[in-house]
């Protein structure tokens, strides 16, 4: 079966910038 | 350019493209914010408070365009366009509805584009405080992107002194969007 993951619209953009800020460090 | 999927696809399918548009949306702003003149003077941590806090109310001025308050639709950048009613099936009718009516208001105003991207620099500025550590130099950068706002449109409309208060009015509408509706739910398959 397909698994999901659920989370808030906030948390989204808050995990996709760490991941940018990590990124370009 | 948001593929939301046509009737064939289950909701649980057109809900996870859906989701799928924030990604690069995001990932505008965060570039957008590092081309404001002085954001990227703020220490890393502010830079990444700010972004957090203010990325939503950015993004809802940026989804304006995409929404046409008299007919009722949202026209998404491949074209495909979509009933406010058609949209109700992804469960963000509340949130639809008070974008409908921020565009409206926004809209109503006449910004041109240029305007508008100072308007969104002063928005993320202006996002919650709570987290920043270095305030003054954020309420300094604030100020600064304010006055620039301000000296364009009224150099463009010497004689309209309605227009930049009204446009202030927008950030506390923009502060309730965000309390009301980042916290909607977004669903990522894992394969």
């Amino acid at each position: 079966p397909k698994t999901h993951r659920v989370m808030t619209l906030a948390d989204h953009i808050s995990h996709i910038i760490t991941q940018d800020f990590a990124r370009n460090q | 350019s948001c593929p939301v999927a046509p009737a064939s696809r289950s909701s649980q399918e057109v809900w996870e493209s859906f989701s799928q548009c924030f990604t690069p949306a995001v990932k505008e702003v965060v570039e957008f914010a590092k081309s404001i003149p002085g954001f990227q003077t703020l220490s890393q941590h502010d830079q990444v408070m700010l972004l957090k806090s203010g990325t939503f109310q950015v993004l809802m001025v940026r989804f304006c365009s995409l929404f046409d308050p008299k007919e009722r639709t949202v026209t998404f950048l491949n074209g495909q366009t979509y009933s406010l009613a058609s949209l109700r099936a992804l469960g963000m009718g509340s949130l639809l509805d008070a974008m409908f009516e921020f565009s409206e208001k926004l809209g109503s105003l006449g910004l041109e584009p240029d305007e508008m991207a100072l308007f969104m620099a002063v928005v993320l500025v202006s996002a919650d405080r709570s987290g920043i550590v270095e305030v003054g130099a954020v309420e300094q950068l604030q100020e600064n992107l304010i006055k620039a706002l301000r000296s364009l449109i009224t150099s463009r409309r010497p004689d309209d002194s309605t227009l930049f208060p009204k446009l202030l009015l927008r950030l506390p509408d923009l502060r309730t969007l965000n309390n009301h509706h980042s916290d909607k739910l977004l669903a990522f398959r894992i394969d």
